[in-house]
């Protein structure tokens, strides 16, 4: 499969923090985190109102869950299983037989 | 063969740099490939010049794809416009009187060692392989390394950040090799396009500062009738105006520079989707996304035609 599987149970998280104060503890986070940022291209970019997708892989996943629930900031996961969705983008054993 | 390429697959580096020579060799008089130089890791960067070869001095459109190696809806589009064009050529006015009066140099993959390795190796790696100083970490963001306000906000000194501006300015020879060609070029290429992907905006000067360009109203209405081009293929909105204020403040972008080196009209385009997949957009959606970023680029440039 795709990668070696490397990104199997991995989820992407939207956040959109709605003010100053979700804002700075949405930093902070993320700074103690290693996520990879989708947008926008790094923490010091986050800002009100502004979409936050972050990539986690799966053993941090659920720390990301039980810290967002703690400061009380709103999101949803963006993608549940990241393996799946890379395999389903290139409609991985599909293409690849017509190819 | 071209008639069996599959535009609505992704495809790797080595088939596109194969693709690249087949347009050439099936469409001699509109399509001739060029090399402006080496990426770090020793891969050629090839550009099309896709037009008709007619007068010398005739305006010029540059569009490059594939800055950011995981955007890989880029280079599909990029592909897609060049088969788009040719395929209409001479049965389409609009397509026609554009390949007849510009040429058009096209870079399907701006980052070519990026590109190979999120095909190899890490899906979502966005920055070039490239490695300075005695850092463990890899790569320079090649859309913070160009030479105005280089490094200055919105940009990261640290080079293990997905934005680090690299040790100095056009320190990647992929940036290098393209700003030396574009300088070359500077009194015939009058739009600067970068494709990326996935906020579904279209941006414009400047990225570094909250100022406005001197003619914004050229502009804005060329990025207006972009959108509205789009819009008009499959319903789909994108939100544009000056990347300061509708994405956030960067420093060193291509597009600043590009207007800063005399560029009048420097667009960045963030392709889908914002909506369920980000980097991940499915081959099944390749099509309306192309045919659609497709008809705001001719809306781009048909207006070089006109007087503003």
């Amino acid at each position: 499969s795709p990668y070696n599987s490397r990104y199997a149970g991995d989820q992407v998280f939207r956040i959109t923090p709605s003010n100053a104060e979700e804002v700075r503890s949405l930093k902070k986070v993320l700074g103690r985190m290693k996520v990879d940022f989708w947008q926008p291209s790094g923490a010091f970019l986050i800002h009100q109102n502004a979409t936050v997708d972050v990539h986690v892989k799966r053993n941090d996943t659920r720390v990301l869950h039980a810290r967002l629930k703690q400061e009380r900031i709103g999101y949803r996961v963006f993608i549940s299983n990241l393996q799946k969705e890379i395999e389903k983008q290139t409609g991985y054993h599909s293409s690849r037989m017509r190819r | 063969s071209q008639s069996q390429y599959d535009y609505e697959v992704y495809h790797s580096l080595e088939e596109i740099q194969a693709w690249m020579f087949e347009m050439n060799r099936t469409h001699p008089e509109l399509v001739s490939v060029l090399s402006v130089g080496k990426s770090y890791e020793g891969r050629p960067l090839y550009v099309l010049q896709l037009g008709k070869r007619s007068r010398p001095q005739k305006k010029a459109v540059w569009m490059d794809c594939g800055v950011h190696a995981r955007e890989w809806i880029g280079p599909a589009f990029c592909q897609w416009f060049v088969k788009e064009a040719i395929s209409s050529y001479k049965y389409d006015s609009v397509t026609t009187r554009l390949l007849n009066q510009l040429s058009f140099y096209i870079m399907p993959v701006f980052n070519v060692d990026g590109y190979h390795f999120s095909w190899n190796s890490d899906r979502f790696w966005r920055k070039t392989r490239s490695k300075h100083h005695k850092s463990q970490c890899r790569g320079v963001d090649a859309n913070r390394n160009w030479k105005v306000k280089w490094c200055d906000e919105g940009a990261s000194s640290h080079p293990c950040d997905d934005t680090y501006c690299g040790p100095f300015a056009e320190s990647e020879p992929e940036v290098k090799a393209v700003a030396r060609f574009l300088r070359r070029h500077r009194k015939r290429v009058k739009a600067y396009i970068s494709i990326h992907a996935y906020a579904q905006m279209l941006l414009y000067p400047y990225s570094y500062k909250y100022a406005t360009i001197p003619n914004f109203s050229c502009v804005e209405s060329a990025a207006q009738n972009a959108v509205s081009a789009l819009y008009s293929a499959h319903g789909v909105r994108y939100r544009y105006g000056p990347a300061s204020t509708t994405l956030y403040v960067s420093s060193g972008s291509s597009i600043d520079w590009a207007y800063r080196n005399g560029i009048p009209y420097a667009f960045a385009f963030e392709l889908r989707d914002t909506g369920h997949f980000g980097f991940l957009l499915p081959e099944s959606l390749i099509d309306p996304t192309c045919a659609e970023t497709t008809r705001a680029v001719k809306a781009i440039a048909s207006g070089l035609l006109r007087k503003c």
